[in-house]
């Protein structure tokens, strides 16, 4: 059962598949466990849909992990997907929303780096596939997207952590998504979740130009890490990808944009001070239960302004 | 399974424009093998550096050169590491 599921501690992979389908047992109504594709290791790449009815409605796209390193997005993926599947019918504005739209969630986004990270290298950031011609492995799959690929803020050093990989899309991760986003083709929101430090992002970042919708998107952004802050106090910045942090082409939300996606963020979620990527598991629970304020605003806004 | 024994993760807290420089360089510094965590890219954020036991000195005796100020975060990676580990298969234990 989800309830006896500890959520306030990190899994590994398998537990995670595992847990997925104790929710889709629990509200076959409202969850389904789709596969996408498979990893370069060909382990299944599973996507939570959550949908009251009908086809291709309306959706949001919301993944996480796609750093394998930074286990606090997948952490907050579990209990998030568990909240939204028990909030269903008891939160109004929840319920309104999947009433018309869908919510796909794609938990471990880079599974085989995910489970290299339990297993060999808790460090470990970046895909697992083999650079021909390197002895060092992986690409940075947030440098790998068709959104000027190969430019400013991603190397074309297999042995660099932000390794943007030999052509856009060639890691067999981001394809899946591509593919599942495209043949979908409604999809209104597209939230990536990252950690840490603490922003929430919204495109560009492969350059630092003002997208047309900057406004409306650093409105909503500064509502959100309003929500957001109200419960622990913890301070977010909003603004561009490139003006905040850096400029780092190749990333999911630049192309998600630019496909249309209007609605398209990047969170970095909570450190609280001193641990980066090792965030203590008694910080899960509150840490997605801040995020979700957020995640909430951003969702209920998308739904209100449909285009 | 990789170890970090003796790894340390230092942060700086950017004061000026001129440090940003002096940590750009140090990203360029390939036989440090340093892992940012957080990159130099603003004096509004912090930087964050795992630093490998083999390099602890030469990037230390880099900052004192340049006046930058640093605090160590973590002073054994590999401690929190293993805390963590720990906790997991505690929790695992639990569950079963």
């Amino acid at each position: 059962s989800t309830r006896s599921f500890n959520f306030g501690a990190y899994h590994p992979l398998e537990t995670i598949y595992s847990w997925m389908d104790t929710l889709v047992a629990q509200y076959p109504h409202l969850v389904t466990k789709e596969e996408i594709g498979r990893s370069y290791e060909n382990r299944p790449m599973y996507v939570l849909k959550f949908s009251t009815g009908g086809n291709k409605r309306p959706a949001i796209w919301i993944d996480l992990g796609i750093h394998s390193r930074e286990w606090v997005s997948q952490a907050t993926g579990v209990w998030t997907a568990n909240k939204i599947a028990s909030d269903y019918n008891t939160d109004a504005s929840l319920t309104s929303l999947l009433n018309t739209m869908d919510i796909y969630m794609l938990i471990l986004t880079n599974p085989d780096g995910y489970a290299y990270t339990h297993s060999n290298d808790r460090m470990w950031r970046k895909t697992r596939s083999k650079n021909p011609g390197s002895v060092c492995r992986g690409v940075d799959p947030n440098r790998n997207w068709d959104a000027g690929f190969a430019g400013p803020g991603a190397s074309k050093n297999p042995c660099s952590d932000s390794y943007h990989g030999p052509s856009a899309h060639s890691e067999i991760e981001i394809q899946n998504v591509v593919n599942l986003i495209k043949s979908h083709g409604n999809f209104k929101s597209f939230i990536s979740v990252h950690a840490y430090s603490q922003l929430l992002m919204y495109p560009y970042g492969y350059n630092c130009r003002d997208v047309p919708h900057q406004q409306e998107l650093d409105t909503i952004g500064r509502t959100a890490v309003e929500k957001l802050a109200v419960l622990y106090g913890t301070r977010y910045k909003v603004g561009s990808i490139c003006k905040i942090i850096y400029q780092a082409s190749g990333g999911s939300i630049d192309w998600s944009y630019n496909l249309g996606i209007k609605y398209s963020f990047a969170f970095e979620l909570r450190d609280t001070g001193r641990f980066g990527f090792l965030l203590p598991a008694n910080q899960i629970i509150p840490t997605a239960t801040e995020t979700w304020q957020a995640l909430k605003y951003i969702m209920v806004y998308v739904r209100d302004h449909p285009y | 399974e990789r170890v970090f024994t003796g790894d340390q993760v230092i942060r700086i807290n950017v004061q000026s424009e001129e440090d940003l420089q002096l940590l750009r360089v140090m990203e360029t510094q390939e036989e440090w093998e340093l892992d940012f965590w957080l990159h130099p890219v603003t004096t509004e954020l912090p930087v964050d550096i795992r630093v490998p036991r083999s390099s602890l000195s030469s990037v230390k005796e880099y900052l004192h050169a340049h006046a930058i100020a640093f605090t160590v975060v973590m002073e054994n990676l590999q401690e929190v590491l293993d805390e963590e580990k720990a906790e997991m298969e505690m929790n695992q234990m639990q569950e079963r």
